[in-house]
């Protein structure tokens, strides 16, 4: 609904963000 | 009736004030099991940040706009309370069902993880009732009253202690966690986003400078330049 690009992969989540996985 | 701004500005509050009327301000049953089924339960330091971050958003809050709208700085603060366990959920549910696990003990007791998203919330409430709009033309440079100007991003950095490139790592999560947010408030944190790619993230001071020096240490990256280049 809007266009912000998702650059994230499917992989990659909060977690990996901070360091916690 | 025809779309005017003030019209569109009223019905994303009630829009925002609406989809949170059935958050509480408390942790949702559901986040508390989470909670709990950490190894280091984050509870009581949830509650502590939560209560000495309110305490600094209402005072900068009615510093910038004026003593007596301390109360009004809270009530700002206690809907993105709300926002940000909802958000908080919503990414841990997303987690676990992408990593199959249910202990975020390590997310969960890390402070800046938080307070980042907690900023978010908070940035997300003030765009929603103009408090934090950027001007045509640049931001910090309109011509707006100074309430505007003084709490447009990153205001809400200052306040919270928080780096801008720690905010930059929440904010593509927390767009995904929320598929209700408005076109204009995916638009206004996606202009934070630019704002500190570009500029805050390479101030003196930022963390970004001390991770790529330890990649440049671990041998994987290419030499890193200068802020200046």
């Amino acid at each position: 609904s809007h266009d912000y690009h998702f650059g994230l992969e499917d992989h990659e989540g909060i977690s990996e963000l901070f360091d916690c996985d | 009736p025809p779309q005017t701004p003030i019209r569109a500005a009223m019905t994303s509050i009630q829009q925002l004030r609406g989809d949170l009327t059935s958050s509480g301000d408390q942790p949702s049953t559901h986040l508390a099991t989470y909670f709990k089924n950490c190894t280091v339960d984050p509870t009581q330091d949830v509650m502590k940040r939560l209560e000495t971050l309110g305490e600094a958003f209402s005072q900068r809050f009615g510093q910038a706009v004026g003593p007596h709208c301390v109360t009004l700085g809270r009530q700002r603060f206690n809907l993105g309370v709300k926002l940000y366990y909802k958000i908080m959920e919503a990414m841990l549910k997303s987690e676990e069902k992408r990593l199959s696990v249910q202990n975020f003990s390590k997310l969960l007791n890390d402070s800046t993880f938080h307070t980042s998203l907690l900023a978010c919330a908070l940035e997300v409430v003030m765009a929603t009732y103009g408090e934090s709009s950027f001007k045509t033309g640049g931001y910090n440079q309109g011509s707006g009253d100074a309430a505007e100007r003084n709490m447009c991003f990153p205001w809400i950095l200052d306040v919270v202690n928080l780096a801008a490139f720690d905010f930059y790592k929440v904010i593509e999560s927390f767009i995904k966690a929320d598929p209700t947010l408005s076109k204009d408030i995916v638009k206004h944190l996606e202009t934070c986003e630019n704002l500190i790619m570009e500029r805050i993230a390479w101030r003196t001071g930022s963390p970004l400078f001390e991770l790529l020096r330890q990649e440049h240490e671990g041998g994987t990256a290419e030499q890193v330049e200068t802020p200046a280049s």
